[in-house]
């Protein structure tokens, strides 16, 4: 048969539930091992912010898609989580075997690295539901009504106030992490990856220039620049 | 499989992306 946008939304969304069917709403035994051998345990952190973030983003979804449309905001939310706990576990697993630690808590007590995967995983959810197109007018946080009335990125760094540098860090450890991304899939990741660096990470109240400012510093006083700089 | 360009090395991972050791 011909392959239409539908026929093409329904199979990657088929293929998104089927890779979730098995990963829980919960974190895996093997994930809460993770949170518990941290100094600080992050388990009760993860699931307040989960709460609050969930609440958040049905609230938007449905002032975006329309009020009838909350139990679907809801439905998304819930296959971003399960996607949410599937790749970090994936790449607590690989960084313990490249830095040979299992203590993780400075990682696993940032804000912001979860909510950033967190986005990033409900940005794959949205683009398996089909929402590859971007706004034409652009990144708008302040919202108003023409930035409400879609959710495509940058949509999702709005409702997590999510500052855009933070999110591009996890692109591309998401796309190492999770094999079972599909081509299309990943060519709308590395796309919000393109959006981020050519326009939104620029705009101003961006941290990216303090940090460039901080390195344009620390560069001066020490007189060395190092590859990682 | 995909044209997608990895620019992490293999000694970098998101522990340094966030500022963890």
């Amino acid at each position: 048969p011909p392959q239409t946008p539908i026929r093409a939304a329904m199979t990657s969304i088929q293929m998104l539930r089927g890779d979730l069917t098995s990963t829980g709403d919960q974190p895996s035994t093997t994930l809460a091992t993770y949170f518990k051998q941290c100094t600080v345990d992050p388990t009760q952190d993860v699931r307040k912010r989960l709460e609050a973030h969930g609440q958040a983003f049905s609230q938007r979804f449905g002032q975006a898609v329309g009020p009838h449309c909350v139990v679907y905001g809801r439905e998304r939310f819930s296959l971003g989580v399960r996607k949410y706990y599937q790749v970090m576990e994936a790449m607590l697993k690989s960084e313990e075997k490249r830095l040979s630690v299992q203590n993780f808590s400075k990682l696993l007590n940032d804000s912001t690295f979860h909510t950033s995967l967190l986005a990033c995983a409900l940005e794959v959810v949205m683009a398996a539901y089909g929402v590859s197109s971007f706004k034409n007018g652009g990144y708008n946080p302040g919202g108003g009504e023409a930035a409400d009335r879609d959710v495509c990125f940058p949509w999702i760094l709005d409702v997590f106030d999510l500052a855009a540098f933070d999110f591009y860090k996890v692109i591309e450890s998401f796309i190492k992490a999770d094999p079972t991304l599909s081509k299309n899939i990943i060519k709308h990741l590395e796309t919000c990856e393109n959006l981020i660096m050519e326009r939104i990470a620029w705009r101003t109240g961006s941290p990216l220039f303090e940090l460039l400012k901080q390195e344009h510093e620390g560069g001066a006083a020490e007189q060395v620049e190092t590859p990682a700089s | 499989s995909h044209d997608y360009h990895f620019g992490l090395e293999d000694h970098e991972g998101i522990s340094e992306l966030f500022d963890c050791d």
